[in-house]
């Protein structure tokens, strides 16, 4: 009797928790970033990305620019 | 460099804010940038109004995205006083832009840089130090998922599509890493940011990086 948006929820969760396991899966040493489940896991990634990435790439030049002198050490 | 730093320390970093389902990250990484770069000049950290700049930054889509280097470049040339959060509050959707006269307080930015950092992140630490919070582009699909610890993997460089500011740094462990705020509420991640491993450009972290002046 589920509505479809929440049949679509249950779905994006299965996937999430799929990925989840891939995530987790490689053999790192402690420190290194774990994956699990919260408030986005009931999106799908492309509409996560739609949702939360909305930033573009903007060009920038390589530091330091010419004539420019690094950034000095500060105390 | 010192083995730690963060700007939170110093209390020139506003709590972690929620963009809602508004693709605002670039709005909200400039603004807070520019929260933290006038607290840093000894005035008060006030919330600013993300909602004027993803409104009026023209050059933007507003909540549909952004880039943080045009809403700074809008900002540098339009010399636009940005005015309190509580005046312009955020609605998490595109609105009209709204006027205020020339008499009305506010902030404006006096000028900004940006610069490719890539296998240069020791100078990019000496930025932050420097000159207060960075705000960065990074790749941020997996971050869906993020919950703690150092982001080493699962992200790419040259992918870049989400906004957030660096706020510090930390070396005393075997992995350094960025401190990095995102604008998710402070429910995600480690209280709302992400912890990024320093060196190697992770996620791309380096590749377009702008300090603010106020």
């Amino acid at each position: 009797t589920w509505s479809w948006s929440h049949q679509r929820e249950a779905a994006a969760l299965r996937e999430s928790l799929h990925r989840h396991r891939y995530l987790n899966s490689f053999p790192h040493e402690n420190s290194t970033a774990f994956y699990g489940v919260n408030q986005f896991s009931y999106l799908f990634p492309e509409e996560f990305k739609a949702l939360y990435l909305g930033s573009k790439y903007a060009w920038a030049p390589r530091y330091p620019a010419e004539g420019q002198r690094p950034i000095p050490n500060v105390s | 460099l010192p083995l730690r730093f963060d700007w939170r320390d110093k209390h020139v970093v506003n709590p972690v804010r929620n963009q809602e389902m508004c693709g605002g990250c670039w709005a909200f990484s400039v603004v807070s940038a520019i929260e933290s770069a006038r607290a840093i000049q000894g005035k008060s950290l006030d919330y600013l109004s993300v909602q004027q700049v993803i409104d009026c930054s023209f050059n933007n889509s507003g909540c549909l995205g952004g880039s943080p280097l045009c809403a700074l470049r809008w900002l540098n040339e339009t010399q636009l006083k940005l005015v309190a959060d509580s005046q312009y509050p955020f609605k998490a959707v595109n609105g009209q832009c709204r006027h205020f006269p020339q008499s009305q307080a506010g902030v404006s930015v006096k000028d900004f840089s940006a610069y490719n950092f890539r296998g240069q992140e020791d100078e990019m630490a000496r930025a932050l130090l420097s000159f207060g919070p960075l705000v960065v582009i990074v790749d941020a699909m997996s971050w869906q998922d993020y919950l703690g610890g150092i982001i080493q993997h699962h992200c790419s460089s040259g992918e870049a599509n989400h906004a957030v500011l660096i706020t510090g740094f930390d070396r005393t462990g075997n992995t350094p890493y960025w401190m990095v705020r995102n604008s998710w509420g402070s429910s995600w991640g480690v209280e709302g940011y992400a912890h990024v491993k320093m060196g190697g450009n992770v996620c791309g972290i380096a590749d377009s990086v702008a300090a603010v002046f106020v």
